[in-house]
């Protein structure tokens, strides 16, 4: 999955990838103040072809508020809330709005789910769907932060750790290997990274098509952008 | 060529303002017709121009989506109840204006008209999308874009693409208005295996009306029509929890029929309607086949009937019966419940002294002009002696000629007698109307046509009973899967045909459901799904009329919420744009016009519209869909 970084103070964005094995779980978002978590686990394609990078994709996301004894489990196919307690299952056919004590989850059709936490952030999760008949691709989800100005300044994982201020400088923009895609040094977390500037595509707004987006792309699963190496953020249990 | 360069040297600007382009988008998959129409205007003038989006788009069609973008801005339909949307709009609606956007217009079509301040210098496009289920009539389904862009457009373009899982058998494309050269270097049709493909793309030099015109000569129906191959019997399509299931089996004998035609010949009927009446019913009649048998019933203050009782179609008959239909004069008043009756207790009688034609299709066509006005004139009592009389045994076809037929009240006795109304159009080719829907019921093929799916595995389902099935027509049938039933989905088919049993199963080939998706993607799935909505909401509005009040709010309600879900426009919904206004402080909206709906003279004049300097924030039909942030941070697919 691709790693979209918007830095507001910058008026920029820094990409990264993480390349892991299917049913590898990360954590995304932990607040140790309130024990608010979201961890996505990863899935692959269902057929691997010979010789290529297999392209890997959320297939599960899991998201615990512990203080409301808030839990949501999401996959292409279903919703549940409370699955530790055989809570409702959902479909992603259903239009619905849940409350539980100061999480309200919007499910809107076929499309996305979003999850407002009082006191708390404001999260989307993306439906992807392939067409039915593909022997390959399967369905799979996309997360993104939409509001995170109340979570704690302790707050970390993957996404979790930038939602306070980065700071980076970008120097040397030179061509690199790609004439349509320059390199650049980037100095950040006092590391000088050579990066790439390149193009994602961000499907909070439209699941369908999404948008483009320009980042300069850390390279080596986000080495020296994240905090510590990425196999820091594998976790055992979706909660 | 010199020619052609002279004659792009036209100015195709009208007070300052061009249309950049003009395209018609059509996709069909499996029936289903997704229409996208974008128009791109400019505004080369120093001052404000008025400029205006106008079009028709075919009755049996929902609009799902339309917007308009002006400097970057995009100002788009919002859909929603038609009841909020009128508390909305209330103080508009009580003082009797509307700003709606949508009119009849003639028999088949409606208009849709905006017009819009233009400020100068600037470029407004507009992009309507609406869609349709096409329906089979003989033999073929038609496509019609009517076309009238009021000046020269530099890049116009029609571009129809057809998908049939069947296979197509034919394919054609006519533009009424072309002359026959420019057409046939104009228009390009092609179909191979499941694909067709039509565009008509003609440049400015081919649309106008003379090398030195700056008026164009597009001007009337685009239409194409094309026919699916039926060499195997089953065509039943599985995507995405949906089903649509299209049967029209070939190569059927036709089967004899019992016909009586029942005529109203109240005093209403005189001159022109009266006489084409009777030049149609002479033609019907000499198109009768010797194995079929009819009678006539006239019907004005007192009823009478030709024969009383079915005869064969012999030429001796056929002869004396046509004299009969010479010869009859008019009467006072409008006798609609004993016409009717009278015609049904005829047709009955083949149980008792007929048996030998009770194995053909009997049928019932009754005819009228205007509201029962002798006898029984209660029509709810009218509806319950048809209804009682019929028992179910026949369909009954109502033909309401003219505007002063209570149509709605034919149209719920012929639903609720498995037929359907249609309306004749007092008009010069009244003739050829009714002919015209003689000849759809004219050659039953099959009678109690039913069409079962496992109970377990169907959520929801459209009609699956028909009374009767005519040659050239289809049955459609759709619906909802349940999961996981989806491989083990099969359609059973059960009828009468001519001397003969009728019964066929089809399995869902799931190998060939694959490679359709392959090859179509989730337009097939979205399409069937779609489908199957649009059928359902028309058949929950057509239900809605013929029950009590409690059941009506309940279909209603039904039908209202597949149209918000899937975003139509149907007779329960309204789209209104947001962020443009008139004089009045009123928003443009979008309504379906009712079938009674005043012709367009009777109408005031169109508004014109203003946008507003900034974007409207985006809504959605959901009102729980929230708004995101410009910039997020997220994690999402390689």
């Amino acid at each position: 999955p691709h790693f979209i970084i918007h830095v507001p103070q910058k008026e920029d964005t820094l990409c990264f990838n993480i390349n892991e094995e299917p049913g590898v779980i990360l954590s995304l978002v932990q607040d140790p103040n309130t024990g608010f978590s979201v961890n996505g686990q990863l899935i692959g394609n269902k057929a691997r072809s010979p010789g290529q990078h297999d392209g890997t994709y959320f297939g599960r996301l899991g998201i615990a508020n512990p203080a409301t004894d808030f839990q949501l489990e999401v996959t292409p196919q279903n919703i549940t809330l409370n699955p530790g307690f055989g809570g409702p299952v959902f479909s992603w056919r259903d239009q619905a709005v849940l409350r539980q004590d100061g999480v309200v989850v919007t499910i809107n059709k076929k499309r996305n789910l979003v999850v407002s936490v009082d006191d708390g952030g404001t999260f989307e999760v993306v439906l992807h769907r392939v067409w039915k008949g593909s022997s390959v691709h399967q369905d799979f989800l996309g997360f993104y932060v939409l509001d995170s100005h109340r979570m704690s300044a302790r707050t970390h994982g993957l996404l979790g750790q930038f939602f306070h201020p980065i700071g980076f400088e970008v120097s040397d923009i030179h061509p690199g290997s790609d004439p349509t895609k320059p390199d650049a040094t980037m100095v950040v977390r006092n590391r000088r990274l050579t990066v790439t500037r390149g193009l994602q595509k961000d499907y909070s707004k439209d699941p369908w098509h999404g948008a483009e987006v320009s980042c300069w792309f850390i390279h080596n699963n986000g080495a020296g952008l994240i905090d510590g190496a990425y196999t820091d953020y594998i976790v055992p249990d979706i909660f | 060529s010199k020619s052609s360069e002279k004659r792009q040297a036209v100015d195709t600007a009208v007070d300052g303002v061009f249309i950049r382009s003009l395209k018609v988008n059509c996709k069909v998959t499996s029936r289903f017709a997704h229409y996208v129409v974008t128009s791109q205007v400019v505004n080369t003038a120093n001052e404000a121009r008025e400029v205006a989006f106008d079009l028709e788009i075919p009755k049996t069609a929902f609009i799902s989506d339309f917007a308009v973008t002006a400097d970057g801005n995009a100002f788009i339909g919002d859909i929603k109840d038609k009841v909020t949307a009128w508390k909305q709009y209330r103080k508009a609606a009580i003082s009797g204006e509307n700003a709606g956007l949508v009119r009849a217009s003639g028999r088949t079509m409606e208009q849709f008209t905006i017009h819009l301040t233009v400020n100068p210098q600037s470029k407004v496009t507009f992009q309507l999308t609406y869609e349709e289920v096409l329906k089979r009539n003989h033999m073929q389904y038609e496509i019609v874009i009517k076309v009238k862009p009021k000046q020269l457009v530099h890049h116009f373009e029609i571009d129809v693409d057809i998908f049939e899982p069947q296979g197509i058998s034919k394919l054609d494309a006519q533009a009424s208005f072309l002359p026959k050269e420019l057409a046939a270097q104009t228009i390009k049709k092609s179909f191979s295996g499941k694909k067709g493909h039509v565009l008509f793309r003609p440049t400015v030099s081919q649309q106008q009306s003379c090398p030195t015109c700056s008026t164009s000569l597009l001007n009337g129906h685009f239409k194409v029509t094309y026919d699916v191959s039926r060499d195997k019997i089953c065509d039943l399509l599985v995507a995405n929890n949906h089903f649509a299931h299209f049967f029209a089996p070939q190569n059927l004998t036709n089967m004899n029929k019992n016909v009586v035609f029942v005529i109203d010949i109240s005093g209403s009927m005189r001159g022109q309607k009266v006489k084409q009446t009777k030049e149609a019913l002479l033609k019907i009649l000499g198109d009768m086949q010797p194995g079929d048998y009819f009678d006539l019933v006239l019907f004005g203050t007192r009823v009478q009937s030709w024969k009383g009782s079915l005869v064969q179609a012999s030429e001796a008959n056929l002869q004396a019966a046509q004299d009969f239909v010479r010869g009859f004069s008019l009467d006072e008043a409008t006798n609609l419940n004993g016409g009717l009756l009278r015609g049904i207790e005829i047709l009955n009688q083949v149980q008792e002294s007929l048996p030998e034609l009770s194995n053909h299709a009997s049928i019932l066509i009754m005819l009228t002009d205007g509201d029962p006005t002798e006898g029984v004139t209660d029509r709810s009592q009218i509806l319950k002696n048809v209804r009682n009389a019929i028992r179910g045994r026949f369909p009954l076809y109502n033909l309401g000629f003219g505007h002063n037929v209570d149509f709605n009240f034919l149209e719920v006795m012929s639903m609720e007698n498995n037929g359907r109304a249609q309306r004749i159009y007092e008009d010069h080719d009244a003739t050829q109307q009714l002919q015209g829907f003689y000849s759809q019921v004219a050659k039953p093929l099959l009678v109690d046509v039913d069409l079962q799916y496992p109970q377990d595995a169907v959520l929801a389902l459209t009609q699956n009973h028909h009374k009767q099935y005519y040659e050239g027509s289809e049955i459609v049938v759709a619906g909802r899967i349940a999961d996981n039933k989806q491989s083990s989905f099969k359609a059973d088919v059960q009828a009468h045909g001519e001397g003969q049993e009728f019964s066929i199963t089809c399995l869902v080939d799931e190998e060939e459901m694959k490679k359709l998706l392959r090859e179509r993607g989730h337009m097939l799935e979205n399409h069937v799904e779609r489908l199957w909505a649009y059928l359902t909401i028309q058949e929950l509005l057509a239900k809605r009329m013929k029950v009590d009040r409690e059941e009506r709010a309940n279909l209603s309600s039904q039908a209202l919420q597949m149209s918000l879900d899937y975003g139509f426009v149907t007779p329960l919904t309204s789209m209104s744009i947001r962020g443009m206004a008139d004089q009045d402080g009123l928003k443009p909206t979008i309504d379906k016009p009712s079938e009674d709906s005043p012709p367009l003279e009777m109408l005031g004049p169109r508004r014109t519209f203003v946008l507003s300097a900034l974007q409207p924030s985006p809504t959605h039909s959901s009102s729980n869909t929230q708004r995101l942030p410009d910039r997020v941070t997220g994690v999402d697919t390689d």
